[in-house]
């Protein structure tokens, strides 16, 4: 593992932790979009269908069980906890989720590395976790208050999309035979979703204003 | 399940 992987999986763990710091301890999920969250356990749910069968490492199957962990209960917190739930902006939160989940699916039974069950899926959790934010930057568009921890997750999250493009390259020029294009590609195209929030974010945080995005 | 492909990141 080199540190880029290392750096992009610690900003992955920390964006999760920062969401589920503020659900736990302020009891508010304002600005937070329950279809992002529910994609992102559909994405853990298929792509670590093979935690039990295949033993990379104890680092690998630990992060994998973090991540399906710490995503099913943002899920739960945000659908069934009696406090939490009511400060879910239900109405605002209304990007449709099979707009993208039927297409990442027909996509990645037309694109694998091979065509089985376990890479459909796998190349599927590719594909969805592209676009998986999709709702939470439309929520935000929307409601255009962005509280600091809110700003914050999607702030790691993008940083650690791009460690994971420094990674790639790393691996590429380290690695013989190291080339992956469903993955690339994928990703490429999830890290230029941020691009534009990222712009907002830095601009706000250069002139120490709060951050607020264009209507 | 068929044996998969080498999938060591996260």
């Amino acid at each position: 593992m080199n540190i880029f992987r290392f750096a992009g999986d610690m900003t992955h763990l920390a964006s999760v932790l920062v969401l589920l710091l503020k659900i736990h301890t302020i009891k508010s999920c304002a600005g937070v979009s329950l279809k992002t969250q529910e994609l992102y356990a559909i994405v853990f749910a298929t792509r670590y269908l093979d935690i039990f069968t295949d033993f990379i490492s104890l680092y690998n199957t630990f992060m994998k069980l973090v991540f399906l962990g710490s995503s099913f209960s943002i899920v739960w917190y945000m659908r069934s906890h009696k406090i939490v739930r009511r400060s879910y902006d239900k109405d605002q939160d209304t990007f449709r989720h099979y707009f993208l989940i039927v297409p990442c699916l027909l996509l990645a039974m037309i694109i694998n590395e091979k065509f089985t069950f376990r890479e459909v899926l796998w190349t599927f959790s590719l594909f969805l976790e592209a676009v998986a934010i999709l709702p939470q930057l439309v929520l935000l568009q929307r409601t255009r208050n962005i509280d600091n921890l809110t700003g914050q997750y999607i702030f790691l999250l993008g940083a650690y999309r791009a460690f994971y493009i420094f990674n790639w390259i790393y691996r590429y020029f380290t690695e013989p035979h190291y080339v992956h294009w469903i993955p690339w590609i994928a990703g490429l195209l999830q890290t230029l979703l941020y691009g534009d929030f990222f712009y907002y974010y830095f601009h706000s945080w250069k002139n120490n204003k709060k951050l607020q995005l264009p209507a | 399940f068929e044996t998969s492909l080498d999938h060591d990141e996260l």
